[in-house]
């Protein structure tokens, strides 16, 4: 209530807030239902484009995103954040507990959304063999990337190319010509044909590799998808020890990821605006791609605090090379210790 | 959101190496993960 007679405002958006987040809800309740069953019942969802998939390409989702992250940029009286705080804990099941701070002291639901936990809520497997998740979330899928063109599978009856996803890998300097080679059987490349290739043009057509000495073990490309509810903890942190060489930003579009779109949207993943980060661990090559959605468009990092993503654009064109930068000083990059936090998903 | 991870690693066993040289996940589609858990050894 101010002097400018704006008395109903901050009660009007507050109530806006609450009946979508009803509406989201309900959503997610009636989405997990129909899952749950076709899960009981044995069946595999397929890949079925639909209208409304559609009709989703013809939206600003972009200008939405930022649309969203302006709402729940607003900032709640103290009163009355412990109530927004946990009703969104309760419409999508978020642990109010693990909070590192008092809900009071979160002055939005956006500072809330990336809100830190306290110390030792998530507890790191420090064996050294043990590659760790970097996020909270549900496993979509994991596997071996084999054969020529590797893909992922979207969902039964689609597939993605991960060359696609993480784009053309530039540190090559960084893989030294005696530790790729095809596997035997097939014909090995001169020493310049080598050079010559990509990273991902041997790797992904042969992804097994192997050392000259027969001692070392084959190597496998392997992969692990996994989606971050709007309840879930959106920090993410570091797998395993490791040197980022390399970040790439490409600027695409902001489709919901939730489990409609990703049985009726192609190419979801790659078409979707998302920070990749690419290096070194101890076993090889390893590659983080932090995939942004409508709701949680922008990707911070902690190690590049100056990335700015969701930013409008005039015009965007898939065809546009990614924004890379390569950490210095080059062929090190950034060492990351597993468990560190690497970035974070912000709302809008 | 999503986060997707491609990584190298040990695929068969190495004499240097043991039996523990397979990367193995341990975890599958579907089950619910907390940061710092492993995905695999």
């Amino acid at each position: 209530n101010n002097s400018q007679g704006n008395t109903f405002l901050l009660p009007g958006a507050t109530l806006a807030t609450l009946l979508m987040l009803g509406a989201l809800h309900a959503r997610r309740m009636y989405d997990d239902r129909k899952v749950e069953e076709a899960r009981e019942k044995g069946i595999e969802i397929e890949f079925k484009p639909d209208a409304k998939a559609s009709f989703l390409r013809l939206l600003p989702l972009r200008s939405i995103s930022r649309i969203w992250g302006f709402m729940t940029s607003v900032e709640y009286p103290v009163w009355m954040r412990p109530y927004v705080y946990k009703a969104w804990a309760r419409a999508f099941h978020s642990n109010l507990e693990e909070a590192a701070l008092p809900l009071g002291e979160y002055a939005s639901l956006r500072e809330f959304f990336v809100r830190t936990l306290k110390q030792g809520s998530r507890p790191i497997d420090h064996d050294p063999h043990c590659l760790v998740s970097p996020v909270d979330g549900i496993v979509l899928r994991v596997g071996e990337l084999k054969g020529v063109g590797a893909k992922i599978e979207q969902v039964k009856g689609f597939s993605y190319s991960v060359s696609s996803l993480l784009g053309s890998s530039s540190f090559l300097p960084m893989i030294e010509e005696g530790d790729m080679h095809e596997q035997s059987g097939e014909q090995e490349s001169t020493p310049t044909e080598k050079t010559k290739k990509s990273w991902w043009s041997i790797s992904l057509a042969s992804p097994r590799v192997r050392d000259t000495a027969t001692t070392r073990p084959v190597k496998g490309l392997y992969y692990c998808v996994i989606y971050l509810k709007p309840g879930d903890y959106h920090r993410i942190h570091s797998p395993v020890d490791w040197n980022v060489l390399v970040r790439r930003h490409f600027s695409g579009r902001l489709f919901p990821l939730n489990e409609r779109a990703t049985r009726t949207i192609r190419n979801l993943y790659f078409e979707n605006e998302r920070v990749v980060l690419e290096g070194m661990w101890q076993e090889g090559y390893l590659a983080m791609a932090a995939v942004g959605a409508t709701n949680i468009g922008s990707i911070e990092l902690v190690i590049e605090p100056e990335l700015r993503t969701n930013q409008p654009r005039k015009k965007l064109l898939h065809s546009e090379p990614p924004e890379e930068r390569v950490y210095e000083p080059q062929g090190v990059g950034m060492m990351l210790k597993k468990g560190d936090e690497v970035g974070a998903f912000n709302m809008g | 959101s999503t986060v997707v991870l491609v990584f190298q690693a040990p695929t068969i066993k190495s004499p240097n190496r043991g039996d523990n040289s397979n990367f193995r996940f341990c975890i599958k589609r579907g089950d619910k993960i907390r940061v710092g858990e492993g995905l695999g050894r």
